[in-house]
């Protein structure tokens, strides 16, 4: 466990927190993607099928559970509870699956380290998480504006895949044998789709104004 | 195990 590694947890972990919390609290899911959020419920349970067969340590376990438990939870919010379900925009939240779902299901099963259930669900469950920022981020667009809310949301992901690159450079250079081509290609891949999103991102911030995506 | 070396990621 390295720094950027801890850090990239914590702010991945705070991603989710935070908006479980807020749609708990303000008891509102507007500008909220139900289709990102449940792309990453399938990401979550497609890749810790290891859960209770390997295990690597108690803080991967906890984490793994938090995860699984926090986005499996957003999805049921915005589902079914009586009050969020309500402000919940499905017209506006259009991103059709099968672009997403299919593509990464083909992928994972040409491309993997290894042709096994268990690896090739794994694999998948990184290209899926690659690109299932996606209909968050037409939503974005559509609605032309975000709430602290969305915004802070997209930060802190961004920011957890930013600190992921680096830990990947510095396991790369300590230990022996760290070599992952699938996890960081697709890795950078996500990181890229945040990077048009940051660039709006930051111009609000500095100029102190609501943001507003381009068309 | 070079396989699993990555798999203590989230």
């Amino acid at each position: 466990m390295n720094i950027f590694r801890l850090a990239g947890d914590m702010t991945h972990l705070a991603s989710v927190l935070v908006l479980l919390l807020k749609i708990h609290t303000i008891k509102s899911c507007a500008g909220i993607s139900l289709k990102t959020q449940e792309l990453y419920a399938i990401v979550f349970a497609t890749r810790y099928l290891d859960i209770f067969t390997d295990f690597i340590s108690l803080y991967n376990t906890i984490m793994k559970l938090i995860f699984l438990g926090s986005s499996f939870s957003i999805v049921w919010y915005i589902r079914q509870h009586k009050i969020v379900r309500r402000s919940y925009d499905k017209d506006q939240d259009t991103f059709r699956y099968v672009f997403i779902v299919l593509p990464c299901i083909f992928l994972a099963l040409i491309i993997n380290e290894k042709f096994t259930f268990k690896e090739v669900m794994w694999t998948f469950s990184l290209y899926l998480e690659a690109v299932a920022i996606l209909p968050q981020l037409v939503l974005l667009q559509r609605t032309r504006n975000i709430d602290n809310l969305t915004g802070q949301y997209v930060f802190l992901l961004g920011a957890y895949r930013a600190l992921y690159i680096l830990n990947w450079i510095y396991r790369y250079f300590t230990e022996p044998h760290y070599i992952h081509w699938i996890p960081w290609i697709a890795g950078i891949v996500q990181t890229l789709l945040y990077g048009d999103f940051f660039y709006y991102y930051f111009h609000s911030w500095k100029n102190n104004k609501k943001l507003q995506l381009p068309a | 195990e070079k396989q699993d070396s990555g798999k203590d990621e989230l």
